[in-house]
C-alpha cells in the first residue's frame, strides 16, 4: 500500500513540476512530502514559485496564483490517474484574461482521455469549447437549455 | 467511457424535462446567474449517488424537487436520467451502454435504475466507486471548490494521493 | 442598548427590502429576527427571492445571487450607518454582466458620501470608476503604480 | 473623512516606494494576477492596526516585508504611511489633516507615528475603533470575504448590527 501510494505520489509530483510552469507561462512548484521517511502517514507540502518570484508559502499567493495553483496540481492528477470525464463549475473566476487563456488551451491536451464540461462565464473558456450550451430562465424561475454558436452568447450572462 | 446525456425532470429549477447531450472534448455550459447552470452538475451528482443534501446546496433531499415559481405550481417528482457510453467497460458492468435513473417522490420514496432494472442506491454508488469516479475523485469540482485541495492541512491532503493510488 | 439595535435593525430591515430589488433588477428580501420578543440575544436571518423565483432558503441561492444580496446588505448596512470609505476587493466577481452593471452604478448612489476603492477585473466596473489606477509587475516580483485611461488598460489583466 | 493617499514603502510586493492618490468617488484597481491590487488592501489594513499576520495572508508580520526576487535583494524595513482628509473631524482627533505612519523592521521592531509623532500601535486602532471603523465594520472587504455576511449563524450575525448600532 504505501509502495503503491509513493509511485502515484512520485508521479504526480513529476507532473505538477511540469504542468505548474505550462499553465504560469514559467515559474516552477513542486509537492513535498512531509516526512519521507513515514509513508504511512507523511503529509503533502505544496511550494509554488510564481515566474520571477521567491518562492513563498502558499498562503502569500494571490487569489489568481492560488486558483492557477490548484487547478495545475487537479490537472497533474487526473493525468496520472486518467478518469473519463471532469466537470469544472467556474474554476477559473479569479483568473485574468492571460490566465484563463492558458488554461483554456490547457482543456484541449487532454483529447480523448478525459471528456470535460465546464461552466463559465469567460470568453475565454467558451472559445476553446467545442460545443456550447446556454440555460436560460425565459420563464422566470424555470430552466430551459438551448445549444449556441458562440456569437449568440447572451452578452449579459458573459463576465467581462 | 463517456457521458452521453443526462436528461433532468422536476429536478431544482428544470421544472419541464430537460436533455443536455454531451459530447467528445469540451462542452460548456453559459448563461446568467441563477439560470441553473449548477442545478446541472448538481443532477449529476445525485444521479451518481450523492447522499448528503447539503453537498447538494439544500436542508433535506426533497430540496432538490422542483418547488413552483408565482406562475408555476409545485411539481411531486424529481428525476435525473444518466446515459454513459461503457464500451471501454471502465464501468465494472457487462453493459456497453448503461442508464441510470434515480427518482424521488416529495413523499419521501426514492426509485433507482440500472440499464432500467431497479436497484439499490448502493449499487449505484459501489459502480463508481470501484472504477475510481467516488466521491474522493476529482470527478466533479463544484462552484468555489477549487481551492479546497490547499484548505486541508498537509496530513488530510496525503488522501488525494491514496485516493488516485 | 437593545433599543439602540432595533432602532438601528429596523432601519437596516428596511434600507435592505428596497436595495435588493434594485440590484437584481426586481424580486424580494427580508431580514427577520429569530426572537423578535429576545432583543437582547436574538439572531438575524436572512429571507431573500430573487425575481420571478419562490423565496427559498439563502443555501439554494446560486453562486452570484449569493454574492449580489451579499453586496445589497452591505450597502444597505452603509446607508444606515454611514463610513467615509469602503474597500471592495473584487466582491463582484461571481456576477455576470448585468448584475455588475447594476453594481457598478449602485456605487454612484453613495455619491460624496462614501469614498468607494475597488479591485477588479471587470470592465463593467472600470466603466464606472471616477479614476483608474493599474498595479503592474514589469520586473517580474516588484510591483509599481501606473495611472490609466480605460481604453488603455492591459487587456489580459481584464476578467472577460 | 476622505482617504487622501497612501505610500508603501518595502511593504510586501512593493519594493520600491509607491503612491497612491484617492479622489473622491470611485477608484478603481486594476491589473494581472499576482501583480499586487490585493497587497495595497493589506497596506491600509495594517497601517490601519491589524495585528493578525494570518489577516496578512502570513505566517509571522514580517511576512509584510519585501522579501526579494531573483534580481533584487529583500530589503528590511517595511514602511506604510496613509495620509486623511479629516475637516469634518470624524477622526476624534483636533486635525484638519492626519499622517498615519507604521514601520516594521526585520529585526521584529516596530514604530507608529501620528502626524509625524512617535505613538502606540493601541493609539492608531482607538482612532479608527472610536469611529466606527473598527475590524467589525464594513470599511475593507477582502477577496474571497463577500458572503462571509452569511457564513456565521444566524446569532452571530447579531454582531454586524450591534457594531453598526
Ligand atoms: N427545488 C427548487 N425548485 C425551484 N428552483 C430551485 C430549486 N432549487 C434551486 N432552485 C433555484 O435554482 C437557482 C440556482 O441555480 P444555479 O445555482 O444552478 O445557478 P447558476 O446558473 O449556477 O448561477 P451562477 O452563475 O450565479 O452560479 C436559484 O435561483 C434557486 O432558487
Ligand atoms: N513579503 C513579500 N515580498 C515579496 N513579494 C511578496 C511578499 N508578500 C507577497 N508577495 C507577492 O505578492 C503577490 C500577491 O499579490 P496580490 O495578492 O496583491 O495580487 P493581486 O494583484 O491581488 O492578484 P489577484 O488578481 O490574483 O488577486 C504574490 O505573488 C506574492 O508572492
Ligand atoms: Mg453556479
Ligand atoms: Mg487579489
Amino acid at each position: 500500500v504505501s509502495q503503491r501510494f509513493k509511485k502515484t505520489f512520485m508521479d504526480i509530483k513529476e507532473r505538477f513540476s511540469q504542468v505548474f510552469p505550462q499553465m504560469f507561462g514559467g515559474g516552477k512548484a513542486e509537492l513535498k512530502l512531509t516526512d519521507p521517511e513515514d509513508l504511512l502517514s507523511s503529509g503533502v507540502e505544496i511550494i509554488a514559485q510564481p515566474p520571477g518570484k521567491k518562492l513563498q508559502q502558499l498562503s502569500l499567493l494571490s487569489g489568481g496564483e492560488r486558483a492557477l495553483t490548484a487547478i495545475s496540481l487537479l490537472f497533474s492528477i487526473i493525468q496520472v490517474k486518467p478518469i473519463p470525464f471532469c466537470v469544472l463549475d467556474e474554476v477559473e473566476a479569479a483568473l485574468d484574461e492571460a490566465n484563463v487563456a492558458r488554461f483554456g488551451k490547457y482543456l484541449h491536451t487532454f483529447e480523448t482521455d478525459t471528456q470535460f464540461i465546464v461552466i463559465t462565464h469567460r470568453k475565454g473558456t467558451m472559445e476553446e469549447a467545442d460545443s456550447l450550451y446556454g440555460i436560460t430562465m425565459q420563464e422566470k424561475g424555470v430552466s430551459k437549455i438551448v445549444s449556441v454558436r458562440l456569437q449568440e452568447v447572451d452578452m449579459t450572462s458573459l463576465k467581462n | 467511457m463517456e457521458l452521453k446525456k443526462i436528461e433532468l425532470n422536476g429536478f431544482k429549477s428544470f421544472a419541464d424535462k430537460t436533455t443536455i447531450d454531451f459530447d467528445q472534448g469540451v462542452t460548456a455550459i453559459v448563461g446568467p446567474n441563477g439560470s441553473g447552470k449548477s442545478n446541472v452538475i448538481e443532477a449529476l451528482r445525485w444521479v451518481m449517488g450523492e447522499q448528503s443534501a447539503r453537498n447538494l446546496r439544500g436542508g433535506k433531499m426533497h430540496d432538490v424537487i422542483f418547488s413552483g415559481t408565482h406562475a408555476r405550481k409545485p411539481v411531486n417528482i424529481a428525476e435525473v436520467t444518466l446515459l454513459l457510453d461503457n464500451s471501454d467497460f471502465f464501468l465494472p458492468i457487462d453493459f456497453e451502454e448503461v442508464s441510470i435513473s434515480r427518482r424521488l417522490h416529495r413523499n419521501g420514496e426514492s426509485e433507482y435504475r440500472l440499464n432500467k432494472q431497479p436497484c439499490r442506491l448502493k449499487d449505484i454508488v459501489d459502480l463508481f466507486m470501484d472504477s475510481g469516479l467516488g466521491k474522493e475523485s476529482f470527478s466533479i469540482i463544484s462552484q468555489g471548490q477549487v481551492e479546497a485541495i490547499f484548505n486541508s492541512k498537509a496530513e488530510d491532503r496525503r488522501s488525494i494521493f491514496e485516493e488516485a493510488a
